[in-house]
């Protein structure tokens, strides 16, 4: 995983980015 | 031995095929358990949905390779579908953690969701079977018929196939890599390419659901003060 730039918060996840709570 | 595209090829797919061994191409047990946790079971819905993809791709590879390759294109998509229910079960775990919920009934109900998932998940099969080496350039694009045309059913072509828009795909891609600690350096780097893609043109199309997003966005924040320019 260290190959990979990760954008996303810690606190954020895919439930977030599908508009979900 | 001495290492080929071919063979390094060859290696993937069998790498990824030992990685799925005990995955299915239905939900598991944990994953039927997260299914019955939602205010509205969503399990009918994904079953009938993996189902239609599932012949949509297969026509689809079949259009592209050739008629006698259905059956090709249904292995390749049963592969694809059980790398779907194996991240989507490792994301669950993962995102029941993080917030401690265990109803994710809005999430396992949005179908764009889900075709996503699996396009992602088709997508790291058919990079596979192409092989790095062959989207590398070793064997050149016009060095054969077959090269070319597996290599056309690279990235975007799956976007067309499920009839998904690229920003959608793009939203599960660092879940997908954070929910599949198996994924190669190569298989990585692929999908970071793929990103990149959707980033600087894929997203920036006319029918992009981005535009309206931005448009809801401005109209939102018309009413809240501006931010400073370098924010």
């Amino acid at each position: 995983s260290q190959d990979y730039h990760f954008g996303l918060e810690e606190h954020e996840g895919i439930s977030e980015l599908f508009d979900c709570d | 031995v001495p290492q080929t595209p071919i063979r390094a090829a060859m290696n993937s797919i069998q790498q990824l095929r030992v990685e799925l061994t005990s995955a299915s191409d239905q939900p598991s047990h944990n994953l039927q358990v997260y299914f019955k946790n939602c205010t509205v079971d969503p399990s009918e819905e994904i079953t009938k949905r993996v189902e239609e993809l599932g012949q949509v791709f297969s026509q689809k590879f079949a259009q592209a390779v050739g008629q006698r390759s259905e059956g090709l294109g249904r292995k390749r998509f049963n592969l694809g579908a059980q790398l779907y229910y194996k991240v989507m079960e490792s994301m669950l775990k993962s995102e029941e953690k993080r917030l401690s919920v265990q109803n994710f009934s809005k999430l396992l109900n949005n179908a764009t969701f889900h075709t996503s998932l699996l396009a992602c998940a088709m997508e790291v099969v058919m990079a596979t079977y192409v092989g790095n080496s062959l989207k590398n350039g070793a064997f050149g694009r016009g060095s054969g018929a077959s090269d070319s045309v597996e290599t056309d059913l690279c990235f975007p072509w799956i976007l067309g196939v499920f009839q998904l828009h690229a920003f959608d795909f793009y939203k599960v891609i660092e879940s997908f890599i954070k929910a599949e600690p198996t994924l190669k350096h190569d298989m990585m780097k692929h999908l970071e390419h793929c990103e990149h893609l959707i980033m600087e043109n894929l997203a920036w199309r006319a029918d992009s659901p981005l535009f309206d997003l931005l448009k809801q966005s401005c109209e939102e924040g018309a009413g809240e003060q501006a931010e400073p320019p370098a924010t």
